[in-house]
């Protein structure tokens, strides 16, 4: 690994970041997922945080441009130079340029923005490039997505030489969710015993509906709650006139009567999807209709509650007419005449009757961040 | 005098690592001697430090010319950040 002449740092740990603007190539959410899962890659290696902010100044500001484009660094065309980014400090001190005359994807058809921001990254944070061809801060592209969500040894040494290790206590609480980090994302959501159920690991936070207190549980008390449910929890959903909540983990799901009492076990072949699918991300049933919605990958399934099987023409994919729906979705639950979908750091309001996304607030707002 | 082992090159070649070296080896536009043959020498002499200044960097055998390896690794698609101190 190496450093800028001098060693320049964010003296400040709380370093904050701006989108100024997005590339065609790709959809906002993948640019910002993008960006998230870098940041994160270098906030787990040493004692940073980042925040995201819309307006105004940010330390990092991360664009895309082609040309000249405002600096002596012009980019020279599809190839070659990819992106740039500049050492901490003032103004333009780690900022980070992408070409935009290049093509940007989420997977290996172009060039991938995570694996390129990833180096850009720690250039903005002080480091230079690195002789090892595993480390992230090796010069030339490179994407094995296999390994590429890891910092080398090597880039784990220089960032934690410039900023020191993560503080015990991050590292101690980063099992437990961080609630209010603008990543925080879901894994199911439900109402069970007339609350709203979240769920993330083996974290459950629990709402009345009209309430407003979130009561975190710990772990040892789901267990109470949800007896004999031991994996982690993939989705979930409800049927209040049934009384009955469903619980997905892998290939089986839980029936759940009652919280604290023991549930019945079945297998997700039971609902007829088809055997490519070895998991749901997400599931909400809708009374009106007798149909409950199975969300898994891009796609979505319904099931007839009533007649007890899947419906033809499906799957479908989630953002068919878009609608303004994610492309994939985490958690979803449904209230009144909204369905709340959970994809990523964010939550979508469906409204029913409209049948489009009225609204869209960040996800962990639901736990009052 | 052609850079030694160079004969074969192609101008192109020779544009595009005078660009990559400037960009990311800090070499200096009079070292191109492209201006003034009298200090073609040095020049040479400049450019082939600077192969293999960058050579060393990735890990290829330190030639002081544009070899086939050497070149190749020039053509991959990279940061633009410069690998020396910039």
């Amino acid at each position: 690994f190496g450093f800028y002449p001098f060693k320049p740092k964010w003296k400040n740990h709380n370093v904050t970041y701006k989108i100024a603007k997005y590339t065609p190539d790709m959809s906002k959410e993948d640019v910002e997922k993008a960006f998230h899962s870098a940041l994160k890659m270098w906030r787990e290696a040493a004692p940073l945080r980042f925040t995201q902010v819309t307006s105004g100044n940010a330390d990092i500001v991360l664009t895309f441009a082609r040309k000249t484009h405002g600096d002596f660094f012009p980019f020279d065309g599809p190839g070659g130079v990819l992106a740039h980014a500049f050492q901490p400090g003032e103004r333009m001190g780690g900022d980070v340029h992408f070409d935009e005359d290049e093509t940007w994807t989420a997977g290996n058809q172009g060039y991938n923005l995570f694996a390129v921001a990833a180096h850009e990254l720690g250039h903005s944070l002080g480091l230079s490039h690195s002789k090892d061809r595993s480390a992230i801060m090796y010069p030339n592209y490179r994407y094995r997505s296999s390994t590429q969500h890891t910092l080398s040894k090597d880039d784990m040494l220089g960032i934690q030489m410039l900023y020191g290790k993560p503080n015990q206590k991050v590292e101690i609480q980063s099992t437990a969710p961080q609630n209010c980090d603008p990543d925080f994302s879901f894994d199911a959501a439900a109402i069970i015993d007339d609350s709203i159920v979240l769920l993330k690991n083996r974290h459950m936070w629990m709402r009345t509906i009209n309430g407003s207190y979130w009561n975190q549980l710990t772990e040892g008390l789901i267990k109470t709650y949800l007896p004999g449910i031991n994996d982690r929890i993939d989705a979930a959903y409800d049927i209040p006139s049934k009384g009955e909540a469903y619980i997905f983990t892998g290939q089986k799901y839980w029936v759940v009567e009652k919280l604290k009492s023991r549930s019945r076990v079945g297998s997700i072949q039971d609902y007829g999807l088809p055997s490519r699918v070895t998991h749901i991300d997400a599931a909400v049933h809708i009374s009106e209709q007798g149909k409950t919605v199975f969300f898994t990958g891009p796609f979505y399934y319904r099931f007839d509650e009533v007649k007890r099987q899947l419906e033809y023409s499906y799957p479908r994919l989630i953002q068919r007419n878009s609608r303004g729906l994610p492309r994939r979705v985490d958690a979803a639950f449904r209230i009144h005449g909204s369905i709340f979908l959970l994809s990523g750091p964010k939550s979508y309001q469906y409204d029913l009757k409209q049948k489009r996304v009225v609204k869209i607030i960040p996800g962990n707002s639901w736990l009052g961040c | 005098r052609p850079i030694d082992g160079n004969q074969h090159l192609k101008p192109e070649d020779v544009e595009l690592a005078e660009i990559y070296l400037k960009t990311f080896y800090g070499l200096k536009q009079t070292d191109r001697g492209d201006r003034f043959p009298q200090r073609r020498t040095r020049s040479v002499s400049a450019m082939e430090m600077k192969i293999r200044e960058m050579q060393n960097f990735f890990g290829l055998r330190e030639t002081g010319g544009l070899d086939s390896s050497t070149l190749s690794v020039m053509k991959l698609p990279r940061c633009g950040v410069p690998d020396v101190e910039n």
